[in-house]
């Protein structure tokens, strides 16, 4: 090698710069193409609404480009998916014997991996880096706090961001919010017509009953071998009454000097109609919407555990883009969470609604859902079940939800949903 | 990765002067507190904050 390095001559060439020129020239030609292609396409409709085409068709799903920095710009260039897909086949890959334990300990120095908690001691069992990534923790590496009032940390990571949400939005960093709707989906949870856990992107649309979420009046429930004090569970004020086709009589509406009873009810129906459907709609005790974003570091425990007991009704897959969510990006891309590919868990707790929303990222663009076989993340089925679903819109005359749903009610008839305790184990991200 | 939750929680009610309560006037007992700060590192099991 010594030897070749001193020996072979070295001649440099000036670049074919005519080459380089007439590359960028067909780039830019190609995208000036793309581009009004795109503005004809949207052109001369003004009854256009949004992914709606003049024929009243919802258009196929397209990528957004995200506005932001030139780190953000370049990055939405990258088929982001694909790169995730092929780290997770390269992390697939079987490490030889001999360097698993000093290469999992390289990765544990990097990343800061405290290899006393991991559940087995002897790395060698690990036969990637991906299972690895994945590991479980010693029983009782992660006591649950005893007070039965906490809201307890879902996973090992960073909080980046928590308070209250004012007006349905979200404020990701100071100043930059985003939609609680787009985030959630802006459709109340619908009954689809597969009920066993089986993604269907044939949304009914069907708007659901307080019966059908809950039963407060039973006492006690054994799911899994587990016993639930339903009272405790669902003693939290409910909102009134979730069966709200509410359209105002329009006498009502207009009627100068309605009676004290009709006024009433007339408030009722109209704060009904015009309420989101995650919004807090109690009035005996006071509620707020809270929220909290965890960040989740390379080197962390990556499953991820349920705060509280819970209910869980329905799941939402949106399959989004996978950006990378380190807080560099939180506070520099806006709307990072609604652009993503995520799982958003739906249901209820002891002081009414409560979510659940892992949000993939480019190297960790897999989450998976222990109570949740059929659902598929960051997979070539998933996008094109996608596809479909937006295709099946489209014939529908429908509007695209953006999202495939499941309803987890027979999980349980009693509950209405997969139940699921304070500190167990709900799923984790996996690589790639 | 990254998990948000978004849940309903109480919000405490504010507390009046005849119940003997001498604290500022926007200030709510009882409801959901926040027990975490930003950039605090969490374990699973540890509380976010309490009702």
């Amino acid at each position: 090698l010594n030897a070749a390095l001193k020996n072979t001559k070295v001649k440099w060439e000036p670049i074919p710069i005519a080459l380089g020129i007439g590359f960028l020239g067909a780039f830019q030609f190609y995208r000036v193409q793309r581009r009004e292609k795109h503005t004809q396409s949207q052109a001369g409709s003004d009854t256009e609404d949004a992914g709606v085409d003049q024929q009243g068709r919802p258009q196929k799903r397209e990528r957004v480009r995200p506005s932001g920095p030139w780190t953000v710009q370049i990055m939405s260039t990258l088929p982001l998916k694909a790169m995730s897909r092929l780290w997770g086949r390269f992390n697939e890959l079987e490490i030889p014997y001999y360097l698993r334990v000093p290469g999992f300990k390289l990765y544990s120095f990097i990343f800061g991996v405290n290899l006393d908690e991991v559940s087995e001691p002897d790395l060698h069992v690990y036969p990637n880096l991906a299972s690895f990534f994945y590991r479980t923790l010693k029983p009782g590496a992660r006591p649950l706090d005893p007070n039965p009032n906490a809201v307890l940390s879902p996973a090992d990571g960073k909080v980046i961001q928590y308070g209250t949400i004012e007006h349905g939005e979200v404020e990701q960093v100071k100043g930059v919010t985003y939609s609680l709707d787009a985030l959630l989906g802006s459709i109340r949870p619908s009954k689809p017509a597969l009920t066993d856990g089986r993604e269907t992107s044939d949304h009914t649309h069907t708007k659901v009953g307080a019966e059908d979420v809950m039963r407060a009046d039973e006492e006690f429930a054994n799911v899994n071998g587990i016993s639930y004090t339903l009272p405790n569970l669902f003693s939290g004020p409910q909102p009134k009454d979730k069966n709200t086709p509410t359209e105002m009589p329009s006498d009502q509406a207009t009627s100068p000097q309605p009676s004290s009873e009709a006024a009433v009810r007339a408030d009722l129906a109209l704060s009904e109609s015009t309420r989101p459907w995650w919004a807090p709609a109690s009035a005996k005790t006071p509620t707020a919407l809270y929220y909290c974003v965890i960040y989740l570091a390379p080197g962390d425990y990556h499953r991820f555990h349920s705060p509280v007991s819970w209910v869980v009704e329905s799941r939402r897959h949106f399959a989004g883009e996978l950006y990378s969510v380190s807080p560099y990006l939180q506070r520099t891309l806006p709307g990072l969470f609604t652009l993503n590919e995520r799982v958003v868990l739906l249901g209820r707790w002891r002081w009414g609604f409560f979510s659940y929303i892992p949000v993939g990222a480019t190297n960790v663009g897999s989450i998976k859902v222990n109570f949740d076989r059929e659902l598929r993340t960051n997979s070539l089925t998933t996008d094109t079940a996608a596809d479909r679903a937006a295709e099946l819109a489209r014939q529908k005359g429908e509007p695209y939800s953006g999202f495939a749903e499941a309803s987890y009610a027979n999980a349980s008839r009693l509950l209405g949903g997969h139940a699921l305790q304070r500190g167990e184990e709900m799923g984790g991200f996996q690589l790639g | 990765s990254t998990i948000v939750l978004v849940f309903e929680a109480p919000k405490g009610v504010r507390p009046s002067l005849d119940e003997g309560f001498r604290g500022a006037p926007t200030e709510r007992k009882g409801g959901f507190v926040w027990n975490v700060k930003n950039g605090q590192k969490v374990r699973v099991g540890e509380p976010l904050g309490w009702v």
